[in-house]
């Protein structure tokens, strides 16, 4: 699965989330991807997600509006991430990543996979990372 | 207001031959995301143009390199949505399409609907002048390899994919 969140100058935003699905999935068999609040979320009055991951896992907790839910109650996009993943790990045993903006630009890459290939872009500066800690 | 871009690539396992090429794919797209805000382009031209690489980058699970479902075939899903507007659009289940994604804005901006799926997809993105694509074209060694290592039909396909790509 790719995924990217982008805030522009006139403070817009958006997500695009893109995925062949799952190896040796049944035919017919759709995940979280095109489903609005799962596979990705965006609303400028909160911020935009789009996660990756288990697919399942993540609808059952409709994971992108979840953590626009903690944003809306005043939590940074890193703790929301946080909170959020950690609520699907331990009721769904789901493991994923997502990639969050706020409406005024504060970006988060956070995982509770093993790995998660992440770049972000902002004031000419290219912040990029693989594995948890960088 | 600080324009931003921020992709990945995908939540898992990725062997180590691949995560350098993986992350240097990610930064490629975000580059180029950027680049549209900072010439004055909307967040929604910037996710598009950054999941369209990653879309032709094989070496991700979406467009070009996507993982095969059980009969060997290629069926992707993809979405957008608009922050300003919560408009929003989606296929699922779509084939022989190369650009997913480029089909979700269309559904997004030429329909009322927010999600076409599977013949209905195909058909509205030969409506809309998207090309139809060989399957072979989306389908890399790589991912053969991985079907094929995935493949006892008692394989229960969740329990495989935990803990890999995503």
């Amino acid at each position: 699965t790719v995924g990217a969140v982008a805030v522009d100058v006139q403070g817009n935003l958006a997500c695009a989330t893109s995925t062949g699905g799952m190896i040796n999935k049944m035919k017919g068999r759709v995940g979280d991807t095109p489903c609005v609040g799962c596979g990705a979320y965006a609303d400028n009055q909160i911020g935009a997600v789009a996660p990756t991951g288990h697919g399942e896992a993540i609808m059952r907790v409709v994971l992108s509006r979840h953590i626009l839910f903690h944003m809306e109650q005043g939590k940074s996009p890193e703790e929301a991430s946080d909170l959020s993943l950690d609520y699907m790990l331990k009721r769904v045993s789901g493991l994923g990543g997502v990639v969050v903006v706020d409406p005024k630009g504060t970006w988060a890459a956070r995982f509770s996979s093993q790995q998660m290939p992440w770049a972000a872009a902002q004031q000419e500066q290219l912040h990029y990372g693989v594995f948890h800690g960088e | 207001m600080l324009p931003v871009v921020v992709a990945h690539g995908g939540a898992g396992h990725i062997p180590k031959d691949r995560a350098e090429s993986a992350s240097a794919g990610v930064r490629e797209a975000t580059r180029k995301g950027y680049a549209i805000l900072k010439s004055g382009g909307s967040a929604v031209d910037a996710v598009i143009e950054a999941v369209t690489i990653l879309e032709n980058n094989p070496r991700f699970n979406a467009g070009r390199g996507s993982v095969l479902n059980v009969k060997g075939e290629v069926e992707m899903d993809a979405l957008v949505m608009d922050g300003r507007t919560l408009a929003c659009g989606a296929v699922a289940a779509v084939r022989r399409v190369a650009n997913p994604i480029q089909l979700a804005r269309l559904v997004m901006d030429k329909t009322s609907h927010v999600c076409l799926a599977a013949d209905g997809a195909s058909q509205f993105a030969s409506t809309m002048g998207i090309p139809e694509v060989a399957e072979e074209s989306l389908i890399t060694d790589y991912a053969i390899k991985r079907w094929k290592d995935n493949l006892p039909p008692d394989a229960d396909p969740v329990e495989a994919q935990m803990g890999k790509m995503g």
